[in-house]
């Protein structure tokens, strides 16, 4: 699937 | 998280607040760029719309509020409170060239085509490039003030932090973002001269000015 983004972070 | 997430998540929070201590207790915004602060504000602003559709944690919730709160409160004290010391004459630096190809180059490159993630793609390049205007200025005047100084640097410490965080977070996660981490090297790269100048300067207790 597509590369997720990183939205864990600030 | 890894320490390099939290110091760096905790160095950029210090950074907003010195800045905001500074035009508060100063009661001026002198040698501050206004545009970049704009910018900062719309970069939290498209980034964090997730606040609304999804929750990662009280510590990610909290930080999102607090950033975009201060960021917006930054901005009305130099174009409100304490309009009469905005110094527009210096911060002439064309945002939409910033701004545009920005916007174009989230639309082309992002990992999903859907309007929150392209918002997200595009505060993720303009915060990259969002601190020009206030290097631009700096350059323009030749000096900063020394507080001025301490808040780039904090800022600049943050972004490198970041990349530790994303070697970390590569090997003992498998995880990456390639958006973030070219954004991320590039925004690191535009701080390495003021680094430089930081170090041998203003940390030997001499104000920050360049050469004429």
């Amino acid at each position: 699937g597509p590369q997720k983004s990183t939205k864990d972070e600030l | 998280m890894n320490v390099f997430r939290l110091t760096g998540d905790l160095s950029h929070l210090a950074a907003i607040i010195i800045l905001l201590l500074k035009i508060w207790k100063s009661r001026s915004c002198a040698g501050i760029s206004g545009k970049s602060q704009i910018l900062f504000a719309l970069v939290f602003t498209t980034r964090y719309l997730d606040l609304l559709t999804s929750f990662i944690s009280l510590y990610n919730t909290s930080m999102k509020i607090i950033y975009v709160g201060c960021a917006y409160a930054t901005v009305y004290l130099i174009y409100a409170k304490f309009r009469a010391t905005y110094d527009g004459n210096h911060d002439t630096f064309r945002v939409e060239f910033l701004v545009v190809p920005v916007g174009g180059l989230a639309f082309l490159v992002n990992h999903d085509f859907s309007p929150l993630e392209i918002l997200w793609t595009f505060s993720i390049y303009l915060e990259s490039v969002a601190i020009l205007p206030q290097l631009f200025m700096i350059s323009k005047t030749g000096e900063a003030e020394t507080i001025t100084t301490h808040y780039l640097f904090c800022l600049g410490v943050y972004r490198a932090l970041y990349l530790f965080n994303w070697i970390w977070r590569f090997y003992f996660e498998g995880f990456f973002d390639m958006i973030a981490i070219v954004a991320g090297v590039v925004q690191t790269i535009l701080y390495c001269d003021f680094f430089y100048l930081y170090i041998t300067k203003v940390l030997k207790g001499k104000k920050l000015s360049l050469p004429a």
